[in-house]
């Protein structure tokens, strides 16, 4: 089950390392980015991963839908890994705008294991199709839920925000559901 | 079988996306360190993935064999990735003694997925043990191989290195196999 070790290798290579530092990384941010700077809020110190039922990912979460902009990077954060010097990992920091034209912030990124799970059921040589694939990114869903509910290093700082795809055809689908989560924590 | 889906993601999330930039690095490379540069040769244009059977993994080189040292990082490389806006990609450059004393460069770095498979193997929610790693860690060699003598964005841009520990009493095993490798390819 593919799904399940992505989870993990999710989990175990990247989120286990990082949310540590997010914290610490969003004061850093907020510290330089003071002038005229939007709506934090309170929900927007945790990491938003984003997960489409349908793995479909672009790289540029503004080309989804215009009441989103790319703000800035948070620093850098360097770790020596399995031989790779200073390997350098980073989040992305977005702008939204609510209903009423009013700016709110976000740090947010899709699962990218999900860009593996899409590009495997495109190879042939992968063994498994389309029709699988929702089902892999539901159980990528559930096992990450449960490793994250269960973690000591990674608790309340992300939020899992599974996308269902049946609303595509609204063009800002993905900042509702980015504003509903926001909301929910203030 | 998580060794097959970390196989496809490190070639499809990684291996895919650097690969056809290395020649191109290490030519920038060699540019800005040409100043009693040490021995390059004809192998070290390939990237160097280390597998060891036991995945035991280290995050620096050097502290594995005194024979290696860290010489300096690859120019990086900036991706688009899943929302995060210019995801960092970088290799290290070694530079290892030979028996002569002679200093040889390489680029290398230790295969990361087996650090997942590594860590899975000590949870014991993940569901596989010890016992299991090892095969795991062959599953994940045989099945990147095969993938990657499928691959035209990676032909001759890499070394695949299975280390097998039954040596790891040598101190110098690991820049032996380093050598033997460069030594096949002048
Ligand atoms: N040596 C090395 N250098 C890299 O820059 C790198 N980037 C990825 N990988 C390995 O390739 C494969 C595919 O990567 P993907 O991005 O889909 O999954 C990644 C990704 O979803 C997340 N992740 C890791 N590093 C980052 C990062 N810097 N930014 C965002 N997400 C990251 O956590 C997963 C596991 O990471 P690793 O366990 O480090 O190994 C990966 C993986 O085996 C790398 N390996």
């Amino acid at each position: 089950n593919v799904a399940h070790g992505l989870a993990w290798s999710f989990y175990l290579g990247y989120l286990r390392l990082v949310l540590p530092y997010l914290e610490t990384s969003i004061a850093e941010f907020r510290a330089t980015h003071r002038a005229g700077g939007p709506n934090w809020g309170r929900g927007s110190k945790k990491l938003f991963i984003l997960i489409p039922l349908n793995a479909n990912i672009t790289h540029k979460l503004e080309e989804e839908d215009e009441n989103i902009c790319f703000y800035d990077n948070l620093p850098n954060k360097e770790i020596d890994r399995a031989g790779v010097r200073g390997r350098v990992y980073k989040h992305s920091v977005y702008k939204v705008l609510d209903e009423h034209g009013k700016a709110h912030v976000f740090v947010g990124e899709y699962a990218t294991p999900l860009l593996t799970l899409y590009n495997m059921s495109q190879e042939s040589s992968a063994g498994f199709g389309e029709s699988e694939r929702r089902h892999q990114v539901l159980l990528f869903y559930r096992t990450l839920q449960d490793i994250l509910e269960h973690s000591l290093d990674c608790r309340n700082r992300y939020r899992l925000i599974l996308l269902n795809d049946e609303h595509d055809d609204d063009p800002h689908f993905l900042s509702k559901a980015i504003l509903r989560h926001l909301q929910q924590q203030e």
